[in-house]
């Protein structure tokens, strides 16, 4: 137990808790958090400026990444609630998918106990898909868009011919929301 | 500043495809550590952390060939691997840290791991808590280049398994991790299989046989039948060897007949023998010879110091090899045999012209595994040919030596650890 000295243990500061993973909300935000809707460009992450770690209810780090490579729109990209957004829930869907099926669930595609459960068991920050991040291209369009995005004169066609390759479809149809 | 730091390294690491199993993230061998002032735990004591931290570092050292040195000195830049505890925010990490559960640790791909102190880190074999030990394998993977790996026994695994009583690295990590920084390899002092007479329990005597490599002052037992060095190994030669040199030897011979069991252990010009009886060299045997002894008072006609040597129970012979040469030894009339020393390539010829050691060899080695003899050189070995062999090919000149071979691809994992890392 935390070593206390006060009789009340009222030294012991009252440990934060994690939040749970309750909801589809809160699951989606796991999912995307460790790349199973898209891999996390974790390198990218350790290197963003302090500024643009936002306050407390920061997005999830992947959507951080996104506003900073897609350099365009640098309007915060808020985790959506569960919007009717069929690509959305497609992409939820598939992405549960890839989660039960790695950690040997019943694949389901439904948030279901035993998926609640596993997402809520210790485990590592680090993302299980990660982006490589030193393919050359990636790399220019990283650096190209970072630079653009600090100069904030990128524009979002811009960011959708340097996209890293693999995710220029994803980025357009979030380009389109 | 940090953009230009990841172009670099981005751009130098040499990144192997390795079927998505990670990138190999240091081209040095010997790597520096530290458990950062700023981030010490507030629930092991300092010492318990970096004890366990040490341990950590060497369960990666014992299978691949990095060697890790606990570095307290040196200016924080030429560190290559920081670790530190924190909770929320912390250590000037982007990534904050949840609160006790869920989320323990994370590790950056440039050598920073952040612990969780909000979540209960125990040190090993504690039965409760979070195995800080686990936990620190798993994240020196990441920092080693090794991404998560979604297959039960894996290290790389996301999500925490309660430990089950002394995890070890498995084989298929330590694939993985020799995919990206290669296999251990290098020349050993000397290989032998020990035997040892032990009782059953019920009170039957049976013949029992350990594998050793031995290099310089370290030595590590090797499993046969599990295809690795014992968990744990190397350690020092005088822990395990009592009364040999400390700085290891140059020859082992077992020389057993009917009426002969006697264990030798060469070292330039003198020579030991063992007691296995009560595991540590005889002061004096019961012959009434003293030890350490002349190699030439013991062997007539051969001079140390001697590469290496082994017993032939085939002939009853010890061969000892000096340089180009080999000397045969009669046990039986207790001298040399007439005609040696010869060369070793006339000895033990070449079983395909031009693929032969030449000479100067470090190890001997007759295996009760292979029931087969070695002659180790370097990071090859070259097997003689045996009386089996020969009925099968019958072109095979008697006790030539057959193709080389890598000693790793039939000794595996046999690797070193940093001098500092030796004892815990």
């Amino acid at each position: 137990e935390k070593i206390f000295h006060n009789r009340d243990h009222s030294d012991v500061e009252i440990q934060q808790q994690a939040d749970p993973i309750i909801d589809e909300g809160t699951a989606q935000q796991f999912l995307s958090k460790y790349g199973f809707i898209k891999p996390v460009n974790w390198e990218e992450i350790q290197f963003e400026n302090e500024e643009a770690v936002l306050s407390d209810d920061s997005p999830a780090p992947k959507d951080i990444v996104s506003v900073i490579q897609e350099g365009g729109s640098l309007s915060r990209m808020g985790i959506k609630d569960q919007s009717d957004d069929p690509a959305e829930s497609l992409q939820f869907t598939s992405a549960l998918e890839e989660f039960q099926r790695v950690s040997g669930l019943p694949v389901t595609g439904a948030f279901d106990d035993a998926t609640k459960a596993a997402m809520n068991e210790p485990r590592c920050g680090v993302p299980d898909k990660e982006e490589p991040a030193d393919s050359s291209d990636a790399q220019n369009a990283t650096e190209t868009e970072l630079r653009n995005a600090t100069a904030g004169n990128i524009t979002a066609s811009t960011a959708a011919n340097e996209t890293v390759n693999g995710t220029e479809d994803w980025r357009a149809s979030t380009e389109v929301h | 500043g940090k953009l230009h730091l990841k172009t670099l390294l981005s751009k130098g690491r040499r990144k192997r495809e390795a079927e998505g199993l990670g990138h190999m993230a240091f081209s040095k061998k010997v790597l520096k550590w530290r458990l950062i002032g700023e981030g010490y735990s507030s629930q092991l004591s300092i010492d318990d952390q970096r004890y366990v931290f040490r341990l950590a570092f060497r369960m990666w050292s014992e299978v691949s060939p990095l060697e890790f040195e606990e570095d307290s000195h040196s200016p924080l830049e030429e560190i290559d691997i920081r670790l530190g505890f924190g909770t929320g925010r912390h250590l000037g990490c982007t990534q904050r840290f949840d609160g006790a559960g869920r989320e323990f640790a994370h590790a950056w791909f440039l050598g920073d791991i952040h612990f969780d102190d909000d979540e209960h880190f125990t040190a090993p074999n504690a039965g409760s808590g979070i195995s800080l030990l686990k936990v620190a394998v798993h994240e020196i993977g990441h920092v080693l280049g090794l991404p998560h790996i979604h297959r039960t026994g894996s290290i790389m695994q996301p999500n925490y398994l309660p430990q089950d009583a002394g995890f070890e690295i498995d084989w298929l990590d330590r694939k993985a991790i020799q995919h990206l920084y290669g296999a251990c390899n290098g020349r050993f002092s000397t290989a032998f299989d020990w035997i040892r007479k032990e009782r059953t329990p019920y009170g039957e005597e049976v013949i029992r046989f350990n594998t050793y490599f031995m290099r310089d002052g370290w030595y590590w037992m090797y499993e046969n039948r599990s295809n690795r060095t014992r968990y744990g190994d190397p350690v020092a030669v005088q822990a395990g060897w009592h009364g040999i040199p400390a700085d290891g030897v140059d020859a082992y011979v077992h020389v057993w007949t009917w009426s002969t069991d006697a264990v030798y252990f060469f070292k330039g010009t003198q020579y030991w023998r063992y007691d296995s009886e009560n595991d540590r060299v005889y002061t004096e045997d019961p012959k009434g010879h003293r030890y350490p002894r002349l190699i030439s008072e013991g062997f007539p006609g051969v001079p140390g110091p001697i590469d290496t040597a082994f017993y032939n129970r085939r002939d009853n012979h010890i061969y000892f090899f000096k340089g180009p040469d080999v000397y045969s030894f009669d046990v039986s009339a207790n001298a040399k045999a007439r005609g040696f020393p010869k060369r070793i390539d006339e000895v033990f010829p070449a079983a395909v012209p031009g693929d032969h050691p030449g000479g100067y060899l470090d190890a001997a080695y007759f295996s009760y595994t292979h029931n087969a003899v070695f002659l180790l050189k370097g990071t090859r070995f070259w097997r003689v040919v045996s009386g089996k062999d020969r009925i099968r090919q019958p072109s095979l000149p008697r006790n030539s030596l057959l193709p080389h071979r890598e000693v790793e691809d039939q000794w595996f994992d046999i690797c070193n650890v940093h001098a500092t890392a030796l004892k815990l």
